[in-house]
């Protein structure tokens, strides 16, 4: 049996929000250490994990290892039908071919209980190196949304330029072109607002902004996001889920053939 | 021309 609840069921939510654009289906291996998922897109250009642990669950059992495949799409839609401030326990009991969703409202006064049929997924699970990234850039995950909806209106690319000073987000298109430069904060009241770069390296990538705009669907989890780059490797934006774990995007840049 | 790499290209299948 696997059992899991989130006394802040929303958190759970905005996990698959941040998800279902990208992959409308995928497999969850379930551990006693946790939830992860790993997930390509359709075409092949980016790829997401996440990883859930299992000490951030009010309550968390999984007598054996299971791998659950999931419509995103469905599981999205039913989530929608949790209240703000509900519980949820996610459970898969032994030999079943469903999930049950539970959600219980905070004055415990409202209980609901929804089931989703698991699905046969043929993934793919590719092998992610440890990398020692030329640049890390953190920043306002509003910020980044903001940039990457403005780029898209210039262009299909952006160019995001990393210097030790500052990071630049460029794009162009038939309409114009347009770029956004933020320089490092110096001074800032709140960690969560200020934009910091880590650099060993200066970087130049293109990315398509489509993807990026795809990632920043789960910026609701996170007021920072962190940009980690290196020259020829993909991009991998990351949104920490509280401190239970985290969503890492990862994305394959364009060249200049 | 800018030509868009995909992730097989540095991740590796297991």
């Amino acid at each position: 049996m696997f059992e899991a609840r989130l006394a802040q069921g929303s958190i759970f939510a905005k996990v698959i929000e941040g998800l279902r654009e990208l992959v409308t289906e995928a497999t969850w291996e379930c551990s006693g250490n946790g939830i992860t998922l790993q997930a390509m897109d359709s075409s092949h250009v980016a790829l997401v994990s996440l990883v859930l642990r299992s000490d951030g669950f009010e309550t968390y059992r999984c007598d054996r290892n299971m791998s659950l495949g999931i419509s995103l799409t469905s599981m999205s839609k039913v989530l929608k039908m949790m209240g703000k401030d509900d519980t949820l326990t996610i459970r898969v009991n032994d030999d079943s071919d469903a999930i049950v969703l539970s959600m219980e409202s905070q004055n415990q006064e409202e209980f609901a209980e929804y089931e989703l049929r698991l699905m046969d997924l043929d993934s793919e699970h590719l092998g992610i190196p440890d990398t020692d990234y030329s640049c890390v850039v953190k920043m306002p995950s509003t910020k980044f949304s903001r940039i990457c909806r403005d780029m898209a209106i210039l262009g299909d690319s952006v160019t995001i330029c990393s210097t030790k000073d500052g990071v630049k987000f460029g794009a162009k298109g038939d309409v114009g072109q347009g770029s956004i430069r933020l320089n490092q904060s110096t001074n800032v009241d709140k960690e969560e607002d200020a934009v910091s770069i880590e650099l060993r390296e200066a970087v130049a990538l293109t990315f398509a902004v489509r993807y990026l705009n795809m990632f920043c669907k789960a910026a609701p989890l996170s007021n920072q996001v962190n940009l980690s780059m290196s020259e020829d490797t993909p991009l991998m934006c990351e949104f920490k889920v509280g401190d239970m774990g985290h969503i890492r995007f990862y994305l394959a840049p364009k060249i200049e053939d | 021309y800018i030509r868009q790499l995909s992730m097989h290209t540095f991740f590796v299948t297991l």
